[in-house]
């Protein structure tokens, strides 16, 4: 399995 | 200036164990409203969200609003500083170049102060989108760490999954496989030993046990714990704080490769 990036769901302001 | 005193100064205590092994160093948002912190760990795998509103504290003043820069680790030592039972006043000038920390005993016989240099940080804020989740548990905080703590044992991921009948928790590695299954309480006396599931449709996600073990350091900040998940969208690990606010965890999923 693989690890997500918050990044890939919340995104900057 | 900005000042913000806490007669429960033991709950700034309980912020910084709970958040000084997932962050180094965070910004402290203080505006008319209270304190928000949001960082997320080297990583980007996880974030923190802390909110304490102003009208939690025993006194509040904040002139203008201040972001100050600190690290957490130095915070941390600081606080170690401060007795459970001390009140505890967090004070800066407008446009600081340090924070001090103010503690009293309760008697008021002891008084010290610590002044920590801030630093300038350049970090960026994500947008959390408001969302309806799929379920949301709520249970004993304290059950929650156990759980996480037992079924590291077993692997380094652990696989949450929620149904009409429960919540399931599962790990599975080289000594074997582990499961524990909580029904939803029928019958409690005591609201904060109750387990509790709201359910839209059921729900199954894997996560990993090292940022879950992180989370739990919260634990001693509030007797439940609500998670909430959704597909699509990160895990949120919620605690309450007192009647002063909440901390909040959001996790990435891990995925089928």
């Amino acid at each position: 399995m693989s690890q997500k990036s918050l990044t890939e769901f919340f995104h900057p302001r | 200036m900005f000042e913000a005193r806490l007669a429960k100064g033991a709950i700034f205590k309980k912020i910084l164990e709970a958040v000084k092994d997932l962050l180094t160093e965070a910004s402290w948002d203080c505006g008319d409203m209270g304190i928000t912190l949001q960082a997320m760990d080297n990583a980007h795998v996880s974030l923190v969200s802390l909110n304490l509103r102003s009208d939690g504290f025993d006194k509040y003043r904040c002139d203008r609003n201040l972001t100050m820069g600190m690290n957490l680790g130095s915070m941390s030592k600081i606080l170690k500083c401060a007795g459970n039972d001390d009140i505890v006043t967090i004070r800066a000038q407008d446009n600081p170049d340090t924070v001090t920390f103010v503690f009293e005993s309760e008697n008021g016989e002891k008084q010290s102060d610590y002044e920590m240099k801030l630093m300038s940080l350049d970090l960026e804020h994500l947008q959390i989108p408001e969302t309806e989740y799929a379920c949301v548990v709520k249970m004993p905080a304290g059950e929650f760490a156990r759980i996480c703590r037992d079924l590291s044992q077993f692997g380094d991921s652990i696989v949450i999954s929620c149904s009409k009948q429960g919540v399931k928790f599962s790990a599975s590695g080289d000594i074997g496989s582990a499961n524990v299954k909580l029904a939803q309480s029928s019958n409690v006396d005591k609201e904060e030993e109750a387990v509790t599931i709201e359910m839209q449709e059921p729900v199954s996600f894997t996560y990993a046990c090292r940022y879950l073990n992180f989370f739990t350091k919260a634990t001693p900040l509030s007797a439940q714990v609500k998670l909430s998940m959704s597909p699509e969208y990160p895990l949120m690990v919620e605690y309450a704080i007192d009647d002063i606010g909440q901390i909040r965890y959001f996790l990435a999923p891990k995925i089928e490769d």
